[in-house]
């Protein structure tokens, strides 16, 4: 594994221990999205399937459980826990997120590698995973003050997909026997481009020093 | 070329 991979893995486990700690020591989940963390829930469910039938590496079946475990507990504590909910932003956060879904599997099940069962879920959840922040960003976009721990959030989530591509570009050239992997590449570039605006906002709010704003 | 190739990936 290259550093790369690491460094993008490990921003992306921060991405989901920040939420974590917000959620759990603040007890609120104000300016998260609900419909965001459902559609993560997804992926990582429909990516992982293989997680007791393959063996890859230790740490990889840790990491999975790590990111099934997290995101189905965020889950558990916007929905039924007795503080943590009342701060959910529910009128704000109103995205259709259900239409992303259907599409993607549609796509799933047209361009895939191996038209198999797992296959086909695990190129959906590629898919879904590429859009799945649209509904947090449209949340930040309508809430437009940004705390702090939100935007750390999505600046490590962000970090993680831009590490991510470092590591293809990485692999590509390093490993004799990597091939080309469209479907990961193209739906991981547009799922980073989907920061881009964000990341220009929150650079220079860090840079000037000043709460995050974005612009309505 | 094996599909299941780049499922070390998270």
């Amino acid at each position: 594994m290259n550093i790369f991979r690491l460094a993008g893995d490990m921003t992306h486990l921060m991405s989901v221990l920040v939420l974590l700690l917000k959620i759990h020591t603040i007890k609120s989940c104000a300016g998260i999205s609900l419909k965001t963390q459902e559609l993560y829930a997804l992926v990582f469910a429909a990516r992982y399937l293989d997680i007791f039938t393959h063996y890859y590496s230790l740490y990889n079946t840790v990491m999975k459980l790590i990111f099934l475990g997290s995101s189905f507990s965020i889950l558990w504590y916007m929905k039924r826990h007795k503080v943590v909910r009342r701060s959910y932003d529910k009128d704000q956060d109103t995205f259709r997120h259900h239409f992303l879904v259907l599409p993607c599997l549609v796509l799933a099940l047209l361009i895939n590698e191996k038209f198999t069962f797992k296959e086909v879920m695990w190129t959906f959840s590629i898919y879904l995973e590429a859009v799945a922040i649209l509904p947090q960003l449209v949340l930040l976009q309508r809430t437009r003050n940004v705390d702090n721990l939100t935007g750390q959030y999505v600046f490590l989530l962000g970090a993680y997909r831009g590490l991510y591509i470092i590591n293809w570009i990485y692999r590509y050239f390093a490993e004799p026997t990597y091939s080309t992997h469209w479907i990961t590449w193209i739906s991981g570039l547009l799922q980073t481009l989907l920061y881009a605006d964000f990341f220009y906002y929150y650079i220079n709010s860090v840079k000037n020093n000043v709460r995050l704003q974005l612009p309505a | 070329h094996d599909g299941t190739k780049l499922k070390d990936e998270l």
